[in-house]
């Protein structure tokens, strides 16, 4: 089963043409592995990406570098995910 | 597993497996009102299931329900669970919904992507598309809900097979999208086409493909208004409204698209719970309360369907 262990949900807010268009091309960079929850789509619609581990460092430095404002929107996926689980059996024992 | 549907637990996300017992058990609950329709196999050879509730008649007009087309957002299957409960409990209760299942059909697809579903509960919880292979690619899997003949392969879906919002190598490629095709097509007489995702809390009608507006806009515009009051009027939950382009972006090859440009008038999409605080990953305490509040907008169109016979 796929582990998702410190991947983070990131909640961009981008102001700007400019900066929808920085955040598609990463969509772009497949070695991030990025998996948009919500796609770039126009400015003050928020992009909601999900961010392995390996890439989290880079990709805020990349935001951070183009002043794009981001926020975290789910600090540990696999957190979540392991609720959710125990939800799941608890509700079947 | 639950003997029967009063004791099936509502609150808490489902395995195919249980999703599949729980239509039995409703159907066998309930056989003067419910069947169960297979409609096809999907891509890894599981059979895809579609509700009927009808009460009686021949080709009825219809209304057409499915959830769960991308597979990880799975209030959108839980919530179609409690829809299929909610159906047989109100039916000879409520008036106006009587009303609607003594004159429409009701179509209920629940899990529209079960190769998906399986996958997400087997080895990834975020998997969203089919699990159809691409010759020529390491990728698997299609976004089924870019994979419809309307825009096909235009602007708003990607030619990568690596993609999340792959389009796949043709219209209808998918089999889980060629079995609705062509149940839609066969029948005939579907007046309402609603397919429910998750998440963002919005309702969207047609065009997605292009920026030029459906020529029922107005119309299309005032249903979706009253709609999103009506779930809004239970918890509060606030919902945005209108067409897919100009509401989120462009997206091609999307079934409503193509259900409104075959001439099924009230076609809609609804992106369910939440904004953005847990996303495709709701937790089970809102399954009841989120599908409860998209009922009230469903019977807001299914009446207006009614109402408004074309």
């Amino acid at each position: 089963k796929e582990d998702f262990v410190g991947h983070q949900v990131l909640r961009i807010s981008v102001a700007d043409e400019a900066q929808v268009q920085t955040v598609t091309e990463l969509e772009d960079l497949e070695h991030l592995q990025l998996d948009f929850w919500r796609g770039p789509a126009r400015p003050g619609f928020p992009i909601d990406v999900r961010v392995p581990f390996s890439s989290i460092q880079a990709v805020k430095v990349f935001l951070e570098a183009h002043g794009i404002r981001y926020r975290i929107m789910i600090e540990d996926v696999q957190s979540l995910l392991d609720e959710e689980q125990e939800q799941m059996l608890a509700s079947q024992s | 597993r639950a003997r029967s549907t009063s004791t099936f637990n509502y609150d808490t996300y489902h395995t195919l497996e249980e999703i599949y017992d729980f239509m039995d058990l409703l159907v066998a609950e309930n056989p003067q009102l419910v069947s169960k329709l297979q409609i096809g196999n999907s891509y890894e050879g599981r059979p895809i299931y579609v509700l009927k509730f009808s009460t009686g008649g021949s080709n009825r007009p219809a209304i057409w329900i499915d959830t769960g087309i991308h597979s990880r957002e799975w209030i959108t299957q839980a919530s179609g669970v409690w829809f299929a409960k909610k159906i047989t409990e109100d039916y000879g209760q409520d008036a106006a919904f009587t009303a609607i299942l003594d004159n429409m059909d009701i179509f209920l697809e629940i899990v529209t992507n079960p190769d998906g579903f399986a996958y997400t509960h087997s080895k990834n919880r975020l998997w969203r598309k089919t699990r159809s292979l691409t010759s020529g690619s390491s990728c698997v899997g299609v976004d089924a809900n870019r994979n419809w003949d309307a825009g096909f392969g235009m602007s708003g879906a990607s030619s990568s097979p690596c993609s999340e919002t792959y389009h796949g190598k043709s219209a209808n490629s998918e089999v889980e999208v060629k079995s609705v095709v062509d149940f839609v097509n066969d029948h005939g007489n579907i007046k309402a086409f609603l397919s429910i995702h998750s998440y963002s809390q919005l309702l969207l009608y047609p065009y997605g493909y292009k920026t030029e507006s459906p020529s029922d806009k107005d119309e299309l515009d005032q249903v979706a208004k009253s709609a999103v009051a009506a779930l809004s009027s239970l918890y509060g939950t606030e919902y945005k409204y209108g067409s897919i382009i100009t509401t989120i972006y462009q997206a091609s090859g999307g079934s409503i698209d193509w259900t409104y440009n075959q001439g099924i008038k009230y076609s809609f999409t609804f992106e369910l719970r939440d904004t953005g605080r847990y996303g495709f990953l709701l937790p089970a305490s809102q399954i009841i309360p989120t599908a409860q509040e998209t009922w009230l907008a469903l019977l807001t169109i299914m009446e207006h369907t009614l109402n408004n016979p074309y």
